[in-house]
């Protein structure tokens, strides 16, 4: 299994619809301070079914959308579909392509798609839950995170082990 | 379950090792069990010691070291079991130029099984990848995003 | 006493303003009572926004937007209570070129005033220095120090 | 005033003695991931009166002392010596130049001087009180530390602030 693109659309400073493809090996994101690339971070752990606040650096769930710039309003809902290439059947779905889609509204409305249809948080969560990549993997590392490795208590450290047994 | 745990754990003290000693050019791992009898109830303790070095409490280590630790565990976990792709922010910040090499290397390598999003303000990291998006911001407040096949750029001076 | 504490956030507020949209070329700044009615019972709040873009949680800031706004508020410290000498590990580590230029530009200024010493990885910062110490271990775990004064030293291509 | 030097001996990996001179203006200190950088931040806080041993990044205070390698054998104490130009006057001592000495033996055995001679270690801490480069002070940021100005608690910020006035 292997990541397609990502399209992203009010999702924080990506107000603008924008679509990252992905290939295969080593791909880097560069830019200035403050350009958006932790944003993209946010984007996927968010699509992927992220829940806590915190880890996408906010306070309430509604500041993951566009707020607006002196020049822009802010924008009423914010949206990210991540798609995979699923031939080799690792996601139980019998798709060759899987596409996750989460939108949230500033009325605290949320949505969320497999393959364009509805399905619930959870059943996302689920889709990924022991393929490395769900909640809590440790596929994805946040800016100043990998510290934390170390740092971790050494019961949460065996935790991250169990998710690899 | 408790054999499947030790097996894991067994894999992945190896893969450490290689991992660490790649990495470091060198050293000393382990990891230990702590707290009570029940593996199952207890933690895991990482001991490591760069090259020359007598191992001591990892507290000690410096910046880099501890990132290079760090990522040599997370590479290990993702040896036993890859995943289809890893999203990387920033971890080369602390890192000199000769452990970037190295972990550019490492990422090369492991970029063979699985995809790898880096984000990084380093140039060895960059110059070491396949593909390359530029985030930019010609609008105050709005992310742009430009792409750039490395094929086809030049090395700047 | 409350008048030197108002008075002393008075000035601070200045020059953090001041310290501020000159690392970020432009944004706004705030310092805000929090907690209770007595302003030496409760805390401070930073509130900060770089140029053009609205003012939210300083949460929501970038890495090295972070950085950046905690450089400018101790600056702006050390502005209103300059320090005989100020040491500053790898502060520069978040930054990219452009704001790393203007963080070395401040510190030059800063630096008629008091001594600083700087551990830094980043190359402008070290073009930036008057002075030079590299820090080497060519006998494992023991460090030895080599001093270098830049004026000798040619600028590495 | 203005720093003259820093002479370490014994202190974390400078098991052989070391002495720095400090010009004025910005001088920058590089050199490879863990070859004794920080070490030396951590030397001027210690000599300076540095109590916690988190801030130093040690567990027992007997941390600081070169614990040996495959070649060499653990030293029997850690020393750091601190000298300052005074000819300002700004330490209340009737010395042009000032010399903080700390020095700590594996028994756990301290000893504190100031232009060599004896005294406590709270009169070096209560020498730089209101010097800005006492204990809790904000002239000496610590690797990793910057951002904690931000995510602090307001008091401790408050009490910053006061820390300046
Ligand atoms: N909902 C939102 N609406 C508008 N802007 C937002 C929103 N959420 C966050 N931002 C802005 O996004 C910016 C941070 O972006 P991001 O963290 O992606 O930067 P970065 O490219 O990773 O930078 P660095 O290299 O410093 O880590 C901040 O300036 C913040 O104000
Ligand atoms: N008491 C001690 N005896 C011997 N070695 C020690 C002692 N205390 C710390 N060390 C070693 O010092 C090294 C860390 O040094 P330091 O933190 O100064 O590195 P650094 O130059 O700042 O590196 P970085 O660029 O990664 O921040 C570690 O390898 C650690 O094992
Ligand atoms: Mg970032
Ligand atoms: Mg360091």
């Amino acid at each position: 299994m292997h990541l397609k693109r990502l399209e992203l659309c009010g999702f924080k400073t990506f107000a603008d619809r924008t679509e990252l493809e992905f290939m295969p090996g080593v791909t880097a994101v560069v830019g200035p301070n403050g350009s958006g690339k932790s944003n993209i971070a946010d984007a996927v752990q968010w699509v992927l079914g992220e829940q806590s606040m915190r880890s996408l650096r906010g306070l309430s769930s509604q500041d993951v959308i566009f707020a607006g710039t002196h020049r822009r309003k802010p924008l009423g809902f914010a949206e990210a579909h991540l798609t995979f290439d699923n031939s080799c059947g690792t996601l139980p779905l019998p798709f060759d392509e899987v596409t996750i889609s989460r939108r949230l509204f500033r009325s605290g409305e949320s949505d969320y798609r497999i393959n364009k249809v509805s399905c619930r948080l959870r059943d996302i969560v689920e889709l990924f839950l022991d393929t490395g990549i769900g909640a809590g993997a440790y596929a994805i590392i946040g800016q100043g995170e990998v510290d934390a490795v170390l740092s971790a208590k050494s019961e949460d450290r065996r935790a991250l082990v169990e998710e690899a047994a | 379950t408790r054999e499947r745990y030790l097996r894991t754990l067994e894999a992945l003290r190896a893969a450490f090792d290689e991992v660490f000693t790649r990495l470091f050019g060198g050293g000393t791992t382990s990891l230990q069990f702590s707290g009570g009898d029940d593996v199952l109830e207890g933690g895991l303790d990482i001991i490591a010691q760069p090259p020359g070095k007598k191992p001591q409490s990892l507290l000690l280590l410096s910046g880099g070291e501890r990132a290079l630790t760090a990522a040599a565990f997370l590479f290990a976990l993702l040896k036993i079991k890859p995943s289809p792709f890893v999203l990387l922010d920033e971890v080369d910040a602390p890192l000199d130029q000769g452990n970037v090499q190295r972990f550019c290397a490492l990422l090369r390598e492991f970029a063979q099984r699985s995809q790898f999003v880096v984000i990084t303000h380093n140039p060895a990291t960059t110059e070491a990848a396949d593909f390359l998006y530029g985030i930019a911001m010609p609008e105050a407040g709005v992310s742009k995003m430009v792409s750039v096949r490395l094929e086809e750029v030049p090395v700047a001076a």
